[in-house]
């Protein structure tokens, strides 16, 4: 552990708290991709089946479960208590483009041809473009409000926290898992476009980011 | 089940 990979984990803990908070506080999931979010639930479920494997530290157990818990709360929130509001109309992309390529590429590259590992494997690609749905959502509205884009904002640098925790591994403990640092970096690249109007409109002060 | 690959992040 080192303070980049802790600082990412809050990150992505204080990203998933606030998209909650978001949908609960205004009752309403309108502008959110209810798609990213079944995607990112995907995710921690095909990946943190090591939870009934192997046992790691308490801290990472209890992550696990909170991310779990937070997001099938979340995919609740938008399908189910709330789904009048839910914008399917502009939530079209189609999830499919994702996750053909994604369990194709997972059967062909991953550490070892295991059911465990290839589901791992799958949930690092897959979350490398999960959020597409929901940047798709946006450029299609051509806006987003601000406290949507704070959930992105963290998302975001959670990604980019975690390259600075494979630089620090790689040089102190020769630590290199390619697979994850690969796909990491990827995802990483799509949120820079976004990171450059987070910038430029909301934190200047507007209360929503429209797209030029 | 030690043959998985140890995977310590999140």
């Amino acid at each position: 552990m080192n303070v980049f990979r802790l600082a990412g984990d809050v990150s992505h803990l204080v990203a998933i708290i606030i998209l909650l908070l978001k949908i609960w506080r205004s009752r309403s999931c309108a502008g959110i991709s209810g798609k990213s979010q079944l995607l990112f639930a995907l995710v921690f479920t095909t990946r943190y089946l090591d939870l009934f494997t192997v046992y790691i530290s308490a801290y990472n157990t209890i992550m696990k479960v909170v991310f779990l818990a937070l997001s099938y709360a979340t995919v609740y929130l938008i399908y189910m208590r709330f789904r009048n509001t839910y914008d399917s109309e502009n939530d079209s992309f189609r999830v499919e483009f994702l996750l053909v390529p994604v369990i194709g590429l997972s059967f062909l590259e991953h550490y070892a041809f295991t059911p465990m590992e290839v589901l791992w494997t799958f949930s690092i690609f897959l979350e490398a473009v999960a959020i597409m749905p929901q940047l798709f959502m946006i450029t299609k509205t051509g806006e987003a409000e601000s406290i949507t884009t704070h959930y992105l904002f963290f998302l975001g640098l959670y990604r980019a926290l975690y390259i600075a925790n494979w630089v620090w591994r790689y040089h102190t403990e020769g630590f290199f898992d390619q697979i994850a640092v690969v796909s990491g970096v990827v995802q990483t690249i799509f949120y820079c476009d976004f990171f450059y109007l987070y910038v430029t409109k909301v934190v200047q002060g507007r209360s929503k980011m429209s797209l030029p | 089940l030690q043959d998985t690959h140890p995977h310590d992040e999140l």
